[in-house]
């Protein structure tokens, strides 16, 4: 088309994802041979149940196709990309092999169009299918932005209702010959269509053909949809690039001939739309998990969540004194505990209580900082110094009673011995074994006799 | 496998390749 929209927005419907669980995968490739008027026409429909993980708009031969210019046969891009299915996607400039219209493959932005209006199908980040048109503003979207885009030419069915006649006048500008548009939309060809059914399941349309011998018209397509439950869907390249693929194997009739006529090939096309393996979202699950069938199995014991993109240590949350890490709950200072809800032990502080105090007598310190100045603190200096000073005292008294003791132990051995001592003598005395001294004054005059007798034998009768 | 390059013989083109029209 010749209009180009920059900014504002442009009629589109969005549509939600499907609820499906995550683990959702899977899709169905139904074949049939249906009646258009006279003819019989083969083809494929095929649904993807979780089209944001298991649907990719894929560039020719793989990334950096586009820029390179490529052009490669589905069968190609298909085969090294893993698609369950594919088909030929978007239109190209059949003499340079350059993509037309916007691409976006994978998340990655490959093209801008600069707001052409022709008709757009893409998927956003969230999940929500688009389909209709789109101004350059809305393609280039960061907050939910587009992770598969394309675009083709004709929005053939919008909201459940045939919407062919309003594409031709957005689509084509009046003073073009309309010659070749509205012939590009009523002859019969080989046709490719995406969109979406009412379950918000992404639906990929393929038709054998040959233009204007075989196959249908963009009418009889849209009827065929809307019968199939599609409230939305665009039409894709057509004729000669109608191709469609299998598990990495031709599975359509192509109209293109080989260099030798007898033949049909595949045409080498552009943009190739791809169903493959549910993938994770984010494919590689944020880094913390193996996705296994479009499910992320998290490593480590703590992350959570569909992308093991969330830390969870659990419903006490590190109660509010600590940081939820992949190791589990790191702890705020002054807090320990695979929760973080005991306190510090007295005499340590610090995130975890990994620190010693270190405040004198091994007083206790502030067990978040490790402080030694904080009143309780004081209190344990203080008693400690006043404790010290009791225990001072305690110490004085303590020498002082020993030493008493000592000197009542002492002067109690030394009266003792006194006694024992003065009670020996007396008994010497009255025992025996003892020196008599005869009184003076009791008895006069020594007796002569006496005088003469030594001191040792005593005559125990004179007394 | 494959008879190799088709012939791009079937065209179906939305626009004429003719006139290459300059956006308005």
């Amino acid at each position: 088309d010749c209009t180009r929209a920059r900014t504002g927005g442009r009629e589109h419907e969005s549509w939600p994802p499907p609820p499906g669980t995550p683990g959702a995968g899977g899709l169905a490739v139904r074949t049939f041979v249906s009646h258009f008027g006279d003819r019989a026409v083969a083809g494929h429909l095929t649904r993807v149940v979780a089209p944001l993980r298991a649907f990719s708009v894929l560039e020719p031969g793989g990334p950096g196709g586009c820029a390179g210019k490529r052009r490669a046969t589905v069968e190609e891009t298909a085969r090294a990309a893993g698609c369950h299915a594919a088909q030929n996607g978007g239109f190209f400039r059949m003499s340079t092999g350059e993509c037309l219209g916007n691409v976006v493959s994978d998340g990655r932005l490959v093209s801008s169009s600069g707001g052409l209006q022709n008709a757009q199908f893409g998927i956003r980040r969230d999940g929500t299918l688009v389909t209709g048109y789109l101004s350059e503003e809305e393609v280039l979207d960061t907050e939910n932005p587009f992770v598969q885009l394309l675009s083709g030419v004709v929005w053939l069915i919008r909201n459940g209702s045939v919407y062919i006649n309003e594409s031709q006048a957005t689509e084509c500008d009046e003073t073009q010959e309309t010659g070749s548009f509205s012939k590009f939309v009523n002859v019969v060809s080989a046709r490719t269509a995406v969109g979406h059914d009412r379950k918000g399941q992404l639906v990929l349309f393929h038709a054998d053909g040959q233009t204007e011998q075989r196959g249908i018209n963009l009418w009889e397509m849209a009827e065929f949809l809307l019968k199939q439950d599609v409230v939305n869907a665009i039409n894709l390249d057509g004729g000669g690039s109608a191709t469609f693929v299998l598990n990495g194997t031709l599975a359509s009739y192509p109209s293109d001939h080989c260099q030798d006529n007898m033949w049909r090939c595949p045409r080498r096309v552009s943009t190739v739309v791809c169903v493959h393996e549910p993938r994770c979202q984010p494919p590689d699950c944020h880094g913390h998990g193996t996705c296994v069938e479009g499910r992320c199995q998290c490593t480590g014991g703590f992350w959570r969540g569909a992308g093991c993109g969330e830390l969870d240590c659990g419903p006490s949350n590190c109660s509010d004194h600590g940081l939820c890490t992949e190791t589990g709950c790191r702890c705020e200072a002054g807090w320990m505990g695979t929760n973080c809800s005991e306190e510090c032990p007295l005499g340590w502080h610090g995130p975890g209580c990994q620190k010693p105090c270190e405040c004198e007598h091994q007083c206790p310190c502030d067990p978040r900082t490790g402080n030694c100045s904080i009143s309780p603190v004081k209190q344990c200096l203080q008693s400690y110094e006043g404790g010290e000073a009791s225990s001072f005292t305690r110490t004085a008294w303590l020498a002082l009673t020993l030493a008493l003791v000592f000197l009542l132990l002492v002067s109690t051995a030394a009266n003792v011995a006194l006694l024992l001592g003065s009670r020996a003598e007396r008994q010497r005395h009255l025992d025996g074994d003892y020196v008599y001294h005869p009184l003076h004054e009791m008895n006069g005059e020594l007796l002569a006799a006496e005088k003469e007798q030594p001191g040792g034998s005593c005559n125990p009768f004179k007394d | 496998l494959g008879a190799g390059a088709s012939s791009d013989d079937d065209l179906l083109l939305p626009y004429p390749r003719a006139r290459a029209r300059l956006p308005r």
